[in-house]
């Protein structure tokens, strides 16, 4: 497998609560590269759900600094996206 | 075909070679066609699955739509693994092929799924190019012609949620669409495989509203749940698209459905968030039986209720 490695990318889950949790998750994703992953864009993001999105690595810091200075309810649900790639191929079947 | 396996990801090219050889291998089970081809030109191959005979009733099932999601593709194999394995050895996919033929895509998304194998795991989109814009891929599950772009869905074509330039516009969705249309007196049933998030959808996700069949298909969708819960625990949550997931308008499910297609669901496979789109090939296996269940009990409803 070649190309891009993912080392040290997150993916973050966010719970939502209300219009203003929207309105920040909108800002934060109109300023660094996130890449949703549930729901499938920034726009389909409901009061009282969750949210997953993937962050590339120089934007970590950038976004757990938003989430915290804001009061966004978070947890970190792949802590290295490369590690869970490489765990993927996980089968000891032949 | 060299270095396939069922509990393992396989790429295109396996994949392909894999087409022909269980074809091959089964002349009086598969077949295989042509239904197109996709915007880098590779071959889209359909298996119909089930013994030949005359006006059969069918079931059309799909994997593959969005690139990363590589547990989908590995389920439509081992549907036809199980359908050639169990065949006039267990009662029910026994029947299941002496009375319905089973249309299997195997990948829907090809150029997005090889590119996700070469390039980059992380691709969603189709790999094709449009004019006016340099960004690439339109997201196969927003190019249908179900309230197409309306909503849930993004016009710009760099988002990930690109509806494309038109209505059907890739070569992919136009192919399948072409598909079912034209075989539209013997489909019953359209299934699309999907992942992540374990949850089993039907129409509509372009709106709010429900369809006339809603309460039959809830009723379906719970008791499907329920039996692809009997093997493992795996919970799935299931309900019309627009509301229990969100809004999201241009989807093959809503599309079908409108055709006419009553037995129109989408399912999310596993899992809820631990591994997302790189679910371990250690679980393809238990994922794959609970879907089989379920597969399985919808056919068994569609036998019931011709």
């Amino acid at each position: 497998h070649s190309g891009e490695h993912f080392e040290g990318e997150k993916v973050f889950r966010v719970f939502v609560e209300d219009e203003n949790h929207i309105n920040l998750l909108h800002a934060l994703a109109s300023t660094n590269q996130i890449d949703f992953w549930k729901p499938d864009s920034v726009t389909q993001i409901k009061p009282h759900s969750t949210v997953d999105f993937r962050v590339e690595a120089e934007d970590i810091s950038t976004v757990e600094d938003f989430l915290e200075q804001n009061e966004l309810q978070y947890e970190v649900l792949i802590s290295n996206l490369r590690s869970i790639l490489e765990a993927q191929f996980d089968s000891q079947v032949r | 075909a060299t270095g396939h396996s069922y509990e393992k990801y396989n790429n295109w090219e396996t994949i392909e070679a894999w087409t022909q050889q269980v074809a091959s291998e089964n002349p009086d089970l598969i077949s295989r066609s042509a239904i197109g081809t996709t915007f880098e030109g590779r071959t889209m191959y359909l298996l119909k699955v089930g013994k030949p005979g005359p006006n059969k009733p069918a079931i059309f099932m799909d994997c593959g739509f969005h690139a990363r999601e590589w547990i989908s593709p590995a389920f439509c194999q081992w549907f036809v693994r199980e359908a050639v394995r169990t065949y006039g050895r267990e009662i029910h996919m026994t029947e299941f092929l002496e009375k319905l033929d089973f249309y299997v895509l195997p990948v829907v998304n090809i150029d997005g799924y090889v590119y996700t194998w070469t390039k980059n795991r992380m691709w969603r989109k189709t790999r094709s190019t449009h004019d006016g814009t340099t960004c690439i891929g339109t997201d196969p599950n927003r190019n249908f012609d179900a309230g197409w772009c309306k909503l849930g869905a993004s016009r710009n074509p760099c988002d990930e949620t690109y509806c494309g330039p038109a209505a059907e516009s890739e070569k992919e969705t136009k192919a399948l669409a072409n598909f079912i249309r034209n075989n539209l007196s013997s489909i019953k049933a359209y299934l699309t495989i999907h992942s992540y998030s374990q949850m089993m959808l039907y129409p509509y996700s372009y709106d709010y509203k429900l369809t006339e069949d809603n309460v039959e298909l809830n009723a379906l969708a719970k008791a499907t749940v329920k039996e692809l819960a009997t093997l493992h625990g795996t919970k799935y949550t299931y309900g019309p698209g627009a509301t229990t997931i969100y809004p999201a308008a241009g989807g093959s499910d809503d599309w079908a459905y409108d055709q006419g297609i009553k037995y129109s669901f989408t399912f999310e496979l596993r899992d809820k968030g631990r591994y997302g789109f790189a679910l371990p090939e250690s679980k393809i296996r238990p994922t794959c039986e609970e879907t089989m269940l379920a597969i399985k009990h919808i056919a068994n409803y569609v036998l019931e209720h011709p």
